[in-house]
C-alpha cells in the first residue's frame, strides 16, 4: 500500500507544471522514503530528477517500494483541477493498475475522487554521478526566467561564462547578438534576491536556449534557482523546495565539433 | 558551429 497526502495541492501544481512540457511520461519511484522522478526528454538532451522526501508530506506510508507509470500531461490536467489550498492523496494498492487521488477541501466539505491508469513506462534509469562543479550561481529565479526568454528572441544557444567577477550570458543569431552581465551582489538585504558567485575556476559552456527557458518556468518552486557548471558534465541547474525536496534539470552542453 | 551532445553521453544506466 503507498499513500501520501500533502497538505495544499498548490506544491503538486507547481511541480507538474515545471516537469510536465519536458516530460511526457515517467516512472514515480515510491519508497520508504518517499518519491522520485527521473525522465529524459523526448531528444535525450535534458533529465529531469525530482525527489519528494517523505518527511515533506503530511502523511506518507509506503510498505513496499513501487514504481508508478505515469502520463505526466493527464496527471497534471488532473491536479490541476484542485483547490490551491485542498488537501491531496495519493495513493496505489501494492499490484493495483491505477492511482488514485483523493482531493479535500479545507472545510472538509467537498471531497473528488480520481483514478488514473498506470502504464507501463520503458524508461531507462540513468547513473547520476556525484560532480564537482567549477562554477555556483545562486540567482533569483524570476531574474534566470527573464534572462532566458530575452536572449531566446535571438539565438537558440548560449554561452554562459562564469568568473568571479560575474556570470555573462550571451547569444548570436541571425539578427544580431545579446549578452546580460550578473555581478555577485555586494550587499543585499534579502538573500533570496541575491546573486552569488562561487568560482573555483572560470568557465564557458554553450547551452541550447529552448531548454534553459523551459527550466526556468519552475520560478514558482522558489524564489532562488542555482546553475551548477562544470567542464565535462551537464548543467544542473537546481530549485529547492524547503523541507520537501527538489527539482532538478540537467542539460548536455553544445560541444564544438 | 557546435553540436548538441546528449544527456546519455554523460550518464550511464545504472
Amino acid at each position: 500500500m503507498f499513500e501520501a497526502r500533502v497538505a495544499q495541492a498548490e506544491i503538486l501544481k507547481k511541480i507538474l507544471d515545471s516537469v510536465r512540457e519536458l516530460v511526457e511520461q515517467g516512472n514515480l519511484d515510491c519508497s520508504g522514503t518517499g518519491i522520485s522522478l527521473q525522465a529524459m526528454d523526448s531528444s535525450h538532451v535534458s533529465l529531469v530528477a525530482l525527489l519528494l522526501k517523505s518527511e515533506g508530506f503530511e502523511r506518507y506510508r509506503c510498505d513496499r517500494s513501487i514504481n508508478l507509470g505515469i502520463n505526466m500531461q493527464s496527471l497534471g490536467k488532473i491536479v490541476k483541477t484542485a483547490g490551491n489550498h485542498d488537501a491531496i492523496t495519493l495513493s496505489s494498492e501494492d499490484k493495483g493498475d491505477v492511482l488514485g487521488l483523493m482531493f479535500e477541501s479545507t472545510e472538509q466539505d467537498k471531497v473528488s475522487n480520481y483514478e488514473i491508469k498506470l502504464m507501463d513506462v520503458d524508461a531507462e534509469q540513468l547513473a547520476i554521478p556525484v560532480a564537482e562543479y567549477s562554477v555556483c550561481v545562486r540567482m533569483p529565479s524570476a531574474e534566470f526566467a527573464r534572462i532566458t526568454r530575452d536572449l531566446s528572441t535571438i539565438g537558440d544557444s548560449v554561452l554562459i561564462s562564469c568568473t568571479k567577477d560575474g556570470v555573462q550570458f550571451s547569444t548570436t543569431g541571425d539578427t544580431g547578438s545579446g549578452s546580460i552581465v550578473l555581478r555577485q551582489s555586494s550587499s543585499v538585504d534579502d538573500e533570496k534576491k541575491a546573486v552569488v558567485i562561487e568560482v573555483q575556476e572560470p568557465i564557458s559552456l554553450s547551452f541550447a536556449t529552448k531548454f534553459l527557458v523551459q527550466f526556468s518556468k519552475s520560478a514558482a518552486l522558489n524564489e532562488s534557482v542555482t546553475l551548477n557548471l562544470g567542464d565535462g558534465v551537464p548543467l544542473m541547474v537546481e530549485y529547492p523546495m524547503k523541507e520537501m525536496g527538489y527539482v532538478r534539470f540537467y542539460l548536455a552542453p553544445k560541444l564544438s565539433n | 558551429k557546435k553540436g548538441q551532445a546528449s544527456i546519455t553521453s554523460f550518464f550511464k544506466k545504472s
